[in-house]
């Protein structure tokens, strides 16, 4: 890895960005979405925390243009240099610049370039980074068009970026808080809609940090529970723990601050793994989410999945992914729904007392990991054998948060 | 001196334009001495070359310029 001459480097955690204009290439949500998982590449790997400002001065602005736009570096048409970025420091420093002339696109195509890889790496530059001479690493200067799935940060770059800032305080910072959105320039087709009327979800100010429930209260209970992108997200009210397999601590966020027009207290949430989707539950409507961004037609009624319109809300939900079927629990029964036909099995609803034996009750929140089922029902979870069905062990809620 | 053919010359001129723009590479316009300008131009080809891993030349040849036609970041790889 390198720097630039004299190393400079943001002299604070909290750095702002904001995002100037779009590109048409691409739909805001996601320039929105490939911009935070960029820079929450780098916050997972420093104490550093990317705050979004949607008006005035940020510390790195955001933009597109093509040929001249302004400063010394003009663009240079489809191809060759892609985009640029300035080193810390104020004015245009930290300032990032993407070539408009180039195809931006959201996936690996070969007719574009993938926007998150090459903000990654411009993003490098703007905390400090130079180039890497090291094949393969995200400051290499030539774009390499990469599996951005699942994208982990090459060590060399992760030597890098803490030989400037250092390693994460606690568990990875957030990577970026959304301040309250001001009229933002996404046009009203692309904005996420709301869940409902918006209840007044309390930024995690210092002054009105909402009063999380302890990590290891013995009596702590879920609202739901599901897996995403291999993370565990545990929510209670507007709160969100985020389990990682990558780092120890336990992640405390809010559901505002990963899906800002979502409202606090799912009923019921699950991922269908192999679609990269998450639905999430609140009485009887869900929407549908793909990493940061909501599917632009969410909400949906829950009677689209093929519920009665008796059913006014889901208690649970949870996907297996070997038979693709989806089981909801309401009450003390169950259905089956195949992701596949997307339509709901017949011969349900079925008691759950009836085929998971052990399991007497409602279910509160339901996971599937490992193989097994977990069902959270009260400050008690209860793993359960997804072939037989059978009750395997009764845990407390929280074991997960390694107490 | 052998008159370079016109292709070659576009491609000089293309490798002028990305090492002054990566290598900091400086033509001196007034140099009454081509043979210098040749000269730092092929220390800077070496310096690129040695930055991508190529065998270190000091001559524009193709995987050279390959390697200089590849779409990059706008960031020079060495600063002055």
């Amino acid at each position: 890895y390198s720097t630039f001459p004299q190393s400079p480097r943001w002299k604070k955690d909290d750095v702002t960005y904001r995002i100037l204009n779009y590109t048409p290439d691409l739909l805001q949500a996601d320039v929105d979405e490939a911009i935070a998982k960029a820079f929450q590449l780098w916050s997972s790997v420093t104490p550093l925390r990317f705050i979004r400002l949607y008006s005035g001065q940020a510390d790195i602005m955001i933009s597109f243009a093509s040929g001249f736009h302004g400063d010394f570096y003009s663009f240079d048409g489809p191809g060759g240099t892609l985009a640029h970025a300035y080193p810390p420091s104020s004015g245009i420093g930290g300032d990032a610049h993407f070539d408009e002339d180039e195809n931006w696109t959201k996936f690996n195509t070969y007719s574009g370039y993938n926007l998150f890889l090459v903000a990654a790496h411009e993003l490098g530059h703007s905390l400090g980074l130079g180039h890497s001479n090291v094949f393969g690493a995200l400051m290499y200067p030539i774009y390499m068009a990469t599996d951005t799935r699942d994208y982990r940060l090459p060590q060399d770059d992760i030597d890098g970026i803490q030989a400037l800032y250092g390693r994460p305080r606690q568990s990875p910072a957030l990577p970026t808080k959304a301040f309250p959105q001001e009229p933002t320039e996404m046009t009203p087709a692309e904005a996420p809609t709301e869940m409902s009327p918006r209840e007044e979800t309390t930024e995690m100010t210092p002054s009105k940090t909402p009063t999380r429930p302890k990590d290891c209260d013995p009596h702590l209970t879920f609202d739901a529970v599901t897996t995403l992108r291999g993370e565990i997200l545990f929510f209670k009210d507007s709160y969100v723990w985020r389990k990682s397999p990558y780092f120890l601590d336990i992640e405390h966020d809010t559901i505002s601050s990963f899906w800002p027009p979502l409202v606090a207290g799912f009923d019921a949430a699950y991922e269908v793994d192999k679609k990269d989707r998450v639905m999430f539950f609140k009485d009887d409507q869900y929407w549908a989410v793909s990493g940061y961004s909501i599917e632009p037609d969410s909400p949906k009624p829950i009677q689209n999945l093929g519920f009665p319109t008796s059913i006014r809300k889901i208690d649970a939900a949870v996907h297996d992914e070997k038979t693709k079927k989806t089981y909801f629990f309401v009450g003390n029964k169950y259905w089956s729904f195949n992701e596949n036909t997307q339509s709901m099995e017949r011969g349900y609803p079925r008691k759950i007392a009836a085929d998971f034996q052990g399991i007497g009750h409602t279910i509160d929140a339901a996971l599937q990991k490992n193989g097994r089922f977990y069902f959270f029902h009260g400050s008690n979870q209860y793993e359960v054998d997804i072939k037989n069905k059978k009750l395997i062990r009764i845990m407390k809620s929280n074991s997960w948060f390694n107490c | 001196f052998p008159v370079v053919p016109e292709k070659e010359n576009e491609d000089m001129q293309f490798a002028k334009k990305y090492l002054e723009n990566f290598y900091d590479f400086k033509e001196e316009k007034n140099s009454l001495f081509k043979s210098k300008n040749l000269n730092h131009m092929a220390d800077k080809i070496r310096e690129m070359q040695s930055f991508f891993g190529l065998e270190v030349t000091g001559e524009l040849n193709h995987k050279t310029l390959d390697m200089m036609k590849q779409p990059r970041c706008g960031i020079p790889d060495v600063r002055s």
